[in-house]
């Protein structure tokens, strides 16, 4: 699921701001 | 603290019913003074037939870059739910991609102006008849009386925040790893905003009202899915190389 949502999986990662 | 699950204080409660309220409005995308001061900004007749006459590949595309936008903020406030970041990376993924579309279409009712029927879009307020060019009258039409009835509640910020977590901690979506945990989640959040309404001396069963939202809005994004679907058959290519990577990723 990773791997197919790599945007979102980015954007999760983010640290907030 | 009889009208509450014993292992939840009133206190804890209070704390939830905070952190989630602050991530709402950390993350609204607009506050509820700028849209009041921008209420009086209606399309014009020749603007409204100038969306109108847009092939309908550009209008949905405008549509797509819209959505993913308000996505981005739901995003950002899914990060800041309590507990939604020590979830398995797997289930913030399922989370989101199920309920995300669900929270944009809870937070319209903010942008949304009852009386004049319009929601706030591309810089000024919109009724139904801007969206025609998409060709999904039906759902245009149901999106609209979904906002109407959500802002018929009159829910406060505090509601709106808990109720969007709520939303999101759905413990129900398919392909989730540890539904326990998440159903947890949502228990909690369901007993904050059950203290919050009482709180704020709601008794004409704003809570079972909410409840019934939640079918609404599956029905609608499930029909969302189907009018994208149907649309892809036609401009593949479009969907393919215009479309925001986002919204592909999370409706493709």
């Amino acid at each position: 699921l990773k791997e197919k949502h790599k945007i979102l999986h980015q954007l999760l990662q983010n640290s907030t701001s | 603290d009889g009208d509450t699950c014993p292992t939840v204080s009133m206190a804890e409660l209070d704390h939830l019913v905070q952190v989630t309220s602050k991530s709402h409005l950390e993350t609204c995308q607009y506050l509820r003074e700028e849209l009041h001061q921008m209420s009086w900004q209606k399309f014009l007749q020749d603007e409204v037939e100038s969306y109108q006459s847009k092939p309908p590949e550009v209008m949905w595309q405008l549509c797509a870059v819209k959505i993913t936008e308000a996505i981005q903020y739901v995003v950002e406030f899914a990060k800041r739910i309590d507990g939604f970041m020590d979830l398995c990376q797997n289930d913030q993924i399922v989370l989101l991609k199920a309920g995300s579309l669900e929270v944009v279409l809870v937070r319209m009712c903010r942008l949304f102006d009852s009386q004049n029927n319009s929601v706030y879009f591309d810089g000024k307020f919109a009724g139904p008849d801007v969206f025609k060019a998409l060709g999904c009258d039906d759902l245009i039409s149901s999106v609209f009386d979904f906002a109407k009835s959500m802002c018929s509640l009159h829910l406060s910020e505090d509601e709106l925040a808990l109720f969007s977590a709520f939303i999101l901690l759905s413990a129900d979506r398919s392909w989730l790893q540890e539904k326990l945990q998440v159903e947890k989640l949502q228990q909690k959040t369901e007993l904050a905003l059950q203290h919050v309404l009482q709180k704020n001396q709601r008794e004409d069963g704003a809570l079972n009202k909410l409840r019934c939202k939640v079918s609404a809005l599956r029905s609608l994004c499930s029909r969302h899915a189907e009018n994208l679907s149907a649309f892809r058959a036609v401009y593949p290519d479009i969907v393919r190389t215009h479309f925001p990577p986002l919204y592909k990723e999370l409706f493709g």
